[in-house]
């Protein structure tokens, strides 16, 4: 399934997103 | 130049690649150092759960796709973003006995990199595989082009539109949609501009093969005139199918390497 993937792959984006955000975060704060 | 080759994938990739981009220069410029990095476990076991799905999805691709190449490509990236994420916990672990170390920080940066280009690796891969059936619709068409030349009755030439005007227009679709996902300006041209072509040469080959046809069943004069132009038609067709094929295959680095 085409759609899958991708839908997967930008689950795991956002993911990895989050885990970078909460990184950057605390060494800015 | 555009960095990532589709809409898709850019809209996927993007934004962490600009946040995991802000990360590293943070990092390199010291900004992080003797900060205390709490517990990243929550985070970390998201994307871990992202990573199982993603790549369970991605084998049972590979399983049930006919496309060799793709059975062959696709593997190299799980374990890239496998071992991302093994990195990513180990670095959670390390983090939690010491908040301040440094080698998980640097396990941090380099597992969310893999993470990202695994992630962009697993996407091109299943990007190209769906190029490679654009394609494979395209050499269809190309092959059923050249019965053109077979041509020789009315019904004939009834049987050949019937079964052209189909192709065609799934081609053009696929192609249509392709062209509306690629990032790369120049390559979107170059797609709209051969499509434009071959939509206007279709009548224009069907008219040909009509006008030979005629002249051929009545005997009259003018035969090699008519086979000329149909082969003319024929001709500009098939090398306008062959550039939209060609363009299909570029990447944003060609076009660096030729430029």
């Amino acid at each position: 399934d085409a759609g899958e993937m991708v839908r997967q792959a930008r689950v795991l984006a956002q993911a990895t997103s989050d885990l970078v955000n909460a990184m950057r975060s605390d060494a800015e704060a | 130049m555009p960095v990532f080759h589709t809409k898709t994938i850019e809209g996927i990739l993007e934004p962490v690649a600009q946040q995991i981009c802000h990360l590293v220069i943070m990092h390199e410029e010291g900004e992080v150092d003797g900060k205390a990095i709490p517990d990243l476990t929550g985070p970390v076991a998201a994307v871990q759960a992202a990573v199982s799905n993603l790549v369970r999805v991605g084998k049972e691709t590979v399983q049930t796709t006919e496309d060799q190449v793709m059975k062959r490509d696709m593997p190299p990236a799980f374990i890239k973003v496998e071992n991302s994420c093994s990195k990513l916990v180990q670095a959670a672990q390390m983090l939690k006995a010491d908040p301040y170390s440094v080698p998980a920080r640097d396990y941090l940066i380099d597992g969310s990199r893999g993470i990202l280009s695994g992630t962009s690796d697993l996407l091109l891969t299943f990007d190209e595989a769906e190029v490679r059936k654009v394609i494979r619709v395209c050499k269809g068409i190309l092959e059923y082009l050249t019965v053109a030349e077979v041509v020789e009755t009315m019904e004939d030439l009834i049987t050949y539109t019937k079964n052209l005007g189909p192709g065609m227009t799934k081609m053009s679709k696929m192609i249509e949609e392709r062209q509306q996902e690629l990032t790369h300006q120049e390559h979107r041209q170059m797609l709209f501009n051969s499509l434009n072509t071959v939509k206007q040469l279709l009548p224009v080959l069907i008219s040909a093969i009509k006008i030979f046809v005629a002249i051929k069943s009545t005997h009259s004069a003018g035969v090699d005139e008519a086979e000329r132009n149909r082969c003319f038609t024929f001709e500009k067709m098939s090398a306008e199918i062959s550039e939209i094929i060609r363009v299909l295959q570029l990447t944003t680095w060609d076009e660096d390497t030729w430029a």
